[in-house]
């Protein structure tokens, strides 16, 4: 989803 | 989650399938750097604290799970299995890690979005995954004879960093929020690391002859 922030990326 | 992500994820995946196999098929990790295994343990575990405290999706946890998973099997594997640990090329491995931990960590002190400790541990994480390759790309320097297996896992792990940067400049372009420096600069300077890797990986591929890197 589009709210996720880069932190939540891998 | 838009392509380049997802393709990023899916390098990194990949990377870590063929780091498996050729350790499962060849029962040998020469050519690996245990170095570089033990920082990418570190860096996920650093980073991935929010599993204990947030749900964001399936797909991160379980990516998530699975990071940190198999760089803890690839470090025991190297360690302390009875027949890979002996293929391990101890003596050409000897980048001083501690070096590039502590580094990381003083930047994290330094510069971070807010003082708490996951803050401080997601960019040590960001920091030391930027400079974790190192390890790797330096014994794979020395090493005359890299195998088809261990090009390809250096391959994968720097197409991932490719498309995390594109990932990170379509979100700039396509999203309201802004995007943090911390992650384009560390990644910017991971990537770059990778270019000269990439060259000799076209040369090698192009030329049909086994990669070697210049000393």
């Amino acid at each position: 989803t589009s709210s996720e922030s880069i932190k939540d990326e891998l | 989650m838009n392509v380049f992500r997802f393709a990023g994820d899916m390098t990194h995946l990949f990377s870590v399938l063929v780091l498996l196999l050729k350790i499962y098929a060849t029962k040998s990790c020469s050519g690996i750097s245990l170095k570089t295994q033990e920082l990418y343990a570190l860096v996920f575990l650093t980073r991935y604290l929010d599993l204990l405290t947030d749900f964001i999706s399936l797909y991160n946890t379980v990516m998530k799970l699975v990071f940190i998973s198999s760089s803890l099997a690839i470090v025991w594997c190297m360690r302390a299995h009875p027949v890979v640990r002996r293929t391990y090329d101890k003596d050409q491995d000897t980048f001083r890690h501690y070096t590039l931990v502590a580094g990381s960590l003083v930047l994290a002190l330094l510069f971070h979005d807010r003082f708490t400790i996951r803050e401080v541990c997601w960019a040590f994480s960001i920091y030391l995954e930027a400079v974790a390759i190192l390890p790797q790309l330096v014994l794979l320097q020395r090493s005359r004879n890299v195998d088809n297996l261990t090009g390809q896992y250096v391959f994968f792990l720097g197409a991932y960093r490719a498309f995390y940067i594109l990932n990170w400049i379509y979100r700039y372009f396509t999203e309201q929020h802004f995007s943090r420096w911390i992650p384009w600069i560390a990644g910017l300077v991971q990537t770059g690391l990778y270019a000269d890797f990439f060259y000799y990986y076209y040369l090698s591929w192009k030329n049909n002859v086994k990669l070697q890197l210049p000393a």
